[in-house]
């Protein structure tokens, strides 16, 4: 394994000095694992469990090449929300199931529908993403054979080590976090992102 | 390529929610740059559990602009640190264009400079090359005028009515080229747009990690 795995990059002299301690957000949990999609030893996928009632908005790459994953996420969310579904991500790191054809599809197909099983949710209500390398098939299968691990891992802390499972070539995990005063309590904010090359994001 | 997933408890219907996102992307993630490559897989999720209590049902509200202005911020904070995470980075840039005639103006001069590669080295290299600058605002294609042109490093006008200040100090300028965080400040002097963007240096790193890493 350790031949197999390339040497960690030195963090980013601009990083963070740490990960900021994010809130738990109630009803979402986190999950990350290693499922050898592309590097042996390293957590590479990463699922978030959204308990039902969530509303869910989106930005994506306006690219005329964007990814399978993007084009069904953006599909996804012009769906009506089934009564009482809940939802998920999922999110692969190694192999970004680009460009490669009608395959692409096929791979969010099968790890979006897995999730959708092991979950009980409807299919519609998973997003997937994936980063890496692009231009060779996701190997899917390795995905979906680690589902049911990240079911039984799932967390409502496990955010942490979400942002970590989808890095690349990035030095850290990235993490920040908000708070707004109500008289009815707190409204809590978590993010997490990765990037760090190929970065001039054309969002809409 | 950027991911990024943002998770809050409020509660709040998915069509506001997308509203409240979309009018804050132009702010934070598309207004960043590492190396002007965009991704094919760029993706933002927001998240809204609706387990906190009060609802926001009116986006003119208070509790509105509280959780936008809220939303904002980690919005931002993240896309900066998908900046000060760019590969091979030694140097977090901002680069504010003030004076444009329009907005779509000031976008193009902030980008043009951000993503300049002789800026970008002449920043890894701690140089304060204002002519760079120049050149970068000069192709551009967004309205500007040679006499009109104010650059800043810092706290300092380098150049400005088409000329070198004269007397401005250039050991104070590269000592401020050594800090890790840098602004770059272009007043065009033609109108009021204005647009800040964040960018990094360019450094031999850079090609080491694309050259090695087949991703």
């Amino acid at each position: 394994v350790a031949a197999a795995v390339k040497k960690a990059h030195d963090v980013s002299p601009l990083a963070p000095a740490a990960f900021p301690a994010l809130p738990e957000i109630a009803g979402v949990s986190f999950a990350a694992t290693a499922a050898g999609v592309r590097y042996a030893g390293r957590t590479d996928v990463m699922l978030a469990s959204i308990a039902p009632g969530a509303a869910i908005a989106g930005a994506f790459t306006t690219s005329s090449t964007r990814s399978a994953c993007v084009l069904d996420c953006q599909a996804k969310l012009a769906m009506t929300v089934p009564e009482g579904a809940g939802a998920a991500i999922i999110v692969n790191s190694g192999n970004a199931n680009a460009f490669t054809g009608a395959q692409g599809q096929t791979s969010v197909d099968a790890v979006t529908g897995a999730v959708a099983e092991a979950l009980a949710i409807p299919a519609s209500r998973v997003f997937s993403s994936s980063t890496g390398v692009i231009g060779e098939p996701l190997p899917h299968e390795r995905i979906v054979e680690a589902i049911g691990a990240l079911k039984a891992g799932l967390a409502p802390a496990g955010i942490e080590a979400a942002a970590r499972a989808i890095m690349t070539t990035d030095t850290f995990p990235k993490g920040a976090t908000a708070e707004v005063a109500t008289p009815d309590g707190p409204i809590r904010i978590a993010g997490i992102a990765k990037g760090s090359g190929m970065i001039a994001p054309n969002m809409a | 390529t950027m991911l990024v997933y943002i998770f809050t408890d409020a509660k709040i219907s998915a069509a506001n929610l997308q509203k409240i996102v979309s009018r804050n992307i132009g702010g934070s993630f598309n207004a960043i740059t590492v190396d002007s490559d965009t991704s094919t897989s760029d993706s933002l999720l927001v998240v809204a559990t609706g387990r906190a209590g009060t609802e926001i049902r009116d986006l003119r509200s208070k509790l509105s602009k509280e959780f936008e202005a809220a939303l904002s911020d980690v919005m931002l904070d993240l896309a900066k640190q998908v900046v000060r995470d760019g590969e091979g980075a030694s140097k977090f840039i901002e680069v504010r264009v003030t004076g444009a005639e329009s907005d779509v103006d000031a976008a193009k001069v902030a980008f043009a400079i951000a993503n300049s590669p002789l800026v970008k080295t002449a920043c890894a290299g701690e140089d304060a090359n204002w002519g760079r600058v120049v050149a970068a605002v000069g192709k551009s294609g967004a309205k500007a005028d040679r006499d009109l042109l104010k650059i800043g490093f810092g706290d300092m006008v380098l150049a400005e009515k088409g000329w070198r200040v004269p007397d401005y100090s250039e050991a104070a300028a590269s000592a401020y080229m050594k800090n890790k965080e840098l602004v770059i400040s272009v007043d065009l002097g033609l109108g009021k747009a204005a647009k800040t963007v964040w960018t990094c240096d360019l450094t031999h790193r850079y090609i080491d990690i694309n050259a090695d890493y087949r991703s």
